[in-house]
């Protein structure tokens, strides 16, 4: 765009421009294509941010295609015309920031995605400590194992996608972490469970061991809960 | 489907870079 903003102040001394009915036609298709897309991700979405974001986005880029099939018929009636050239620029800055602004707003809603499922992990979480019977830990790790699943395979898609190599480290060893304690968690609870039903000694210490696993493991969800909205901040100002 | 609206962004981001390779081969011209 900015390149294009110098080539209209050069063009002040009176250079034709061609005819772009052909590459403006592509435009407007893809961006009908596009809005198409948003409109059913839109309806499909049960994101309320999403719902009430991309709407302005997607206008955005409509309005923009417009200008630039206005700007190509003026073109063609008069190829020196100077408001022409002005909408030629405002449109092709339109579709650029707008489509800059739809896709990020998709994005956050990616990361929302995930973050939810993070905070379900950390509600299971939060029950460790109350599971006192084999039956709840069976229960427990039912409940616990599709759902650390979900956000193992979500956060490590999400990495692959970063370009910050930092953000993408975080994420690799938070994820790694929570691999590697899970298991250690629950063996804690089992052992807790243990010596808790046969009265024993040393179930304080248990107790205290396994709470100290969960809330590691709710650490590392919490970092990655942070580093997944940071992200999205970071694209933000590279856009 | 989460990957069509990213195909789409990118086959506009490469229309968008055709028609300002046209104005620019023009204007330089």
């Amino acid at each position: 765009v900015s390149r294009l903003v110098i080539l209209h102040e050069e063009a002040e001394d009176g250079n034709a421009m061609p005819d772009l009915e052909k590459p403006v036609f592509g435009v407007s298709r893809a961006v009908a294509n596009l809005v198409k897309v948003g409109r059913e991700t839109i309806q499909s979405s049960d994101d309320a941010i999403l719902r009430q974001d991309m709407p302005a986005a997607l206008q955005r880029v409509e309005m923009a295609s417009k200008h630039l099939e206005e700007a190509s018929a003026m073109l063609k009636l008069d190829p020196f015309s100077q408001p022409a050239r002005k909408k030629l620029i405002e449109g092709s800055r339109g579709i650029l920031q707008g489509t800059s602004a739809l896709l990020l707003c998709f994005d956050e809603s990616e990361v929302r995605k995930i973050i939810r499922e993070c905070k379900r992990v950390l509600d299971y979480l939060a029950v460790a400590e109350v599971v006192d019977t084999l039956e709840d830990l069976v229960r427990f790790v039912k409940d616990l194992s599709p759902c650390l699943s979900k956000v193992s395979r979500e956060v490590d898609s999400r990495q692959k996608e970063l370009t910050h190599q930092v953000h993408r480290d975080i994420l690799i060893r938070c994820l790694e972490e929570v691999k590697t304690l899970t298991p250690i968690l629950i063996c804690s609870m089992k052992i807790y469970i243990q010596i808790h039903s046969q009265g024993g000694k040393g179930s304080d210490e248990a107790g205290v061991n396994r709470d100290y696993l969960a809330q590691r493991m709710t650490d590392e969800i919490n970092e990655i809960i942070r580093v997944l909205q940071l992200t999205t901040y970071d694209e933000e100002e590279w856009d | 489907d989460s990957g069509e609206m990213v195909r789409q962004a990118r086959i506009l981001a490469q229309a968008t870079a055709q028609l300002i390779q046209a104005i620019k081969g023009e204007a330089e011209r």
